[in-house]
């Protein structure tokens, strides 16, 4: 079983890329979990054709965890996607990584982390325990970084590059930064810029994921771009990066920047 | 004493609004505190010319919090403003919330929460309990959600909100939505989007701020704008913006927008 989880800066296109990614996954064949890991839990809207599905901390909330079975938490979605939603708590209250914490609980007790790949999508806005306790705990065994050439999301993925450097350390944990995905803003220069911050850091340019407008179309569909627009050349990037990471075994410790190289970072972009 | 907030997603100009914002007030006369409340810890970095003061939870870590003066932990800047920084744990470990509160506590201690405004830079990525503090307590009274067009710091502002509503019931917080300020990133239509955003949820746009390059050109000086370009337009709108915060007396507790309303607003924009 191979454990992928995409971090990155909120609005970065990280469950744009994890639906579509689980999509072309699951097309090839593979048994596919995919669990969002945010509190805006609209990770697997589109595998769902548009449906919320009930969060984990929603369903604790209403019917204790006690109680909860498998049927309750995951729901099957395109191409036989499972879907699971960890949910946050009210804004202003409580804590947000507490969703992430007792989704593993509960999916553990269930005996539902299984599957061919797994697929975790996670806010990488704030890389505190909550956040990052997927890599902690030894589930996130292979990290990417969605980000674009844009200064804060590079800042947001050189942050999450920090938690990986600090916690590969652990002994229950395994985590390791699989790779850098550029999702364009079309930026000038973006994918050499992307392509140095991810050497700089000891890893590499994974995947060029351009900006297309097929993704808004097949969002107004209520779908992943693989079931709205499946001969699209969109499409064929994330299958090519469905490939890519199903095969991927390189993975390294990051060398994350300082301070002060991220401001020279910036001044030479 | 006034105390105002402002929040917003990472990257929304939250920082150089703020700070800005603090050198028009203390130009005007008014004796100014700036908290910053991003484990960023660059709120205060213009004012400061580039230097990065030593964070609280730094500080606290190095020398313990008993031996700890004003000193060391409030620094001036320009114009005199005085400037902390909270900071925030290594990334991945811990609750990046945690430098708030021992910012906030440490602050109390040392009697040095005064002045005729303190202006608290606060992320509203993530709006848990660690970063909703300063409204939940009875520190930020006067809160203002910094966003500009784009759905994802709407989203924010929107959560922010949500936050807001139901401290504002809380006995110990006297919390209300200021307005809302629309840090422009130049799209079609963006002021009149923001204005029916502000306006669905019970406030208004107090202040529609130009995306201006004399901000990056201030940035490589080290500077506010205040300071590097005091007579250029982006100056006086920040001089207006002073005067509309320091003289508000209108604010509410606001109606944010529920999950399918935000999907509406989107689809219409
Ligand atoms: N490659 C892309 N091309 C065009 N639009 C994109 C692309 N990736 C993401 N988007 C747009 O960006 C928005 C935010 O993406 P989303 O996947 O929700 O981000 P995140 O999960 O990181 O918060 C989506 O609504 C989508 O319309
Ligand atoms: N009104 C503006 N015009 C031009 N650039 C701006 C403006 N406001 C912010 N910026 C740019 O956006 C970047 C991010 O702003 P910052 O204040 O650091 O955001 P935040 O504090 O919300 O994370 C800054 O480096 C600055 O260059
Ligand atoms: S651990 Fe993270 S999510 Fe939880 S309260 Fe702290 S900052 Fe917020
Ligand atoms: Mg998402
Ligand atoms: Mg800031």
């Amino acid at each position: 079983m191979k454990q992928i989880a995409l971090y990155g800066k909120g609005g970065i296109g990280k469950s744009t890329t994890s639906a579509n990614l689980s999509a072309a996954l699951a097309e090839s064949g593979l048994d596919i979990l995919q669990i969002g890991c945010d509190p805006k839990h609209d990770s697997t809207r589109m595998l769902m054709h548009g449906s919320r599905i009930p969060t984990v901390l929603d369903l604790i909330r209403e019917q204790g965890d006690k109680n909860l079975t498998v049927d309750d938490v995951v729901h099957q979605g395109f191409s036989g996607v499972r879907c699971v939603e960890a949910g946050g708590p009210e804004p202003g209250i409580g804590c947000a990584g507490r969703g992430i914490i007792a989704t593993f609980q509960l999916l553990e007790r269930l005996s539902a982390l299984d599957g061919d790949v797994i697929v975790y999508d996670v806010l990488g806005d704030v890389v505190c325990g909550g956040f990052a306790m997927p890599m902690r705990e030894g589930y996130a065994q292979e990290v990417y970084l969605v980000t674009s050439g844009e200064l804060m999301s590079i800042y947001a993925a050189n942050n999450i590059a920090k938690a990986i450097t600090r916690l590969s350390k652990r002994v229950r944990s395994n985590c390791r930064l699989g790779g850098v995905i550029c999702n364009a803003k079309n930026i000038e220069g973006e994918r050499e810029l992307v392509a140095e911050f991810a050497k700089r850091i000891n890893s590499s340019l994974i995947a060029y994921i351009p900006r297309d407008r097929v993704v808004q179309l097949a969002e107004v569909h209520k779908q992943t771009v693989l079931e709205y627009a499946p001969d699209s050349e969109q499409a064929a990037v994330y299958r090519r990066l469905a490939d890519e990471l199903a095969r991927n075994t390189r993975t390294s410790i990051p060398t994350p920047l300082d301070d002060d190289e991220l401001d020279a970072f910036a001044l030479e972009s």
